[in-house]
């Protein structure tokens, strides 16, 4: 199975 | 006072048809140095960077930093009352809750003013590492454009995979598969229609096909797209906007569980 990731798993808020 | 005059009015309807099919509300962050926009898709899976810098204008005026909020359906509807070639001008008061886009055509013999509600939009400033990519792939955007549209004719996601043989895009779907594979290409005689490869590594990532294809409504601002791709980073589409900046793509990969 394929996961999508999201953006906010890679950077961070600010 | 906040005040932004560009000579070539079309740049924006450009800029803002490159951005209104991923991001419905966004805050446009004007300082000394220049607007930029960063947004992500409501299903924060992709992520939009624009930055205009203050010397692209032909007259640029930014007394305070401010955050204008603005749904870009509407700007985008609006900036299609302006003729390609007319010049824009926006302007905002310090304190208001508007902004005023005004139109004149080349021979400023029409002006036209257009008053649009500002919106006060939330939305998180995220940081962006700077980060070493292990390929770099810059193409024609006319051709990138294509290779999206046509494998999504088969799929709905994409592999792209960069070797030192080039890159390779490749999709599966219930009809069958497809690979489109670029070489690097630098004899052709103009530089916008070369593919160059830089590799440090070869990487291979998944993609949804369908962000791909709306990152490349930005197609017409740039002749070339820069696709940057990390094993552990969003990949990132780079389209430059001429002497002002660029507006950059991140999306997150899909990985296998």
């Amino acid at each position: 199975t394929c996961i999508q990731r999201r953006i906010l798993d890679y950077f961070s808020r600010r | 006072m906040l005040e932004l005059r560009l000579l070539q009015g079309g740049l924006l309807k450009k800029v803002l048809e490159a951005m209104r099919e991923l991001v419905t509300d966004a805050n446009f962050d004007c300082s000394r140095s220049g607007c930029s926009l960063q947004a992500m898709d409501s299903s924060h899976v992709a992520l939009v960077a624009l930055l205009l810098r203050s010397d692209g204008f032909d007259h640029f005026r930014c007394d305070r930093n401010r955050s204008m909020g603005m749904n870009l359906n509407h700007v985008a509807k609006l900036l299609r009352c302006a003729g390609n070639d007319d010049i824009v001008t926006l302007k905002a008061d310090d304190d208001g809750d508007t902004v005023t886009f005004m139109f004149e055509s080349p021979k400023q013999d029409k002006i036209a003013d257009f008053e649009m509600k500002l919106m006060d939009i939330q939305s998180e400033h995220l940081g962006i590492p700077e980060a070493e990519y292990q390929a770099i792939v810059k193409m024609p955007s006319q051709e990138f454009a294509r290779i999206c549209r046509d494998l999504s004719t088969i799929g709905d996601t994409v592999v792209i995979s960069v070797t030192k043989e080039g890159v390779k895009f490749s999709t599966k779907g219930d009809i069958g598969s497809a690979n489109i594979v670029c070489r690097q290409n630098t004899t052709v005689d103009k530089p916008e229609e070369s593919t160059v490869i830089e590799m440090k590594d070869p990487v291979s990532l998944t993609f949804a096909l369908r962000y791909l294809i709306s990152f490349t409504k930005a197609t017409p601002l740039s002749n070339t797209v820069t696709v940057s791709m990390s094993s552990d980073l969003p990949m990132v589409v780079e389209y430059k906007i001429a002497d002002m900046g660029y507006i950059r793509y991140y999306l997150a990969p899909k990985i296998d569980e």
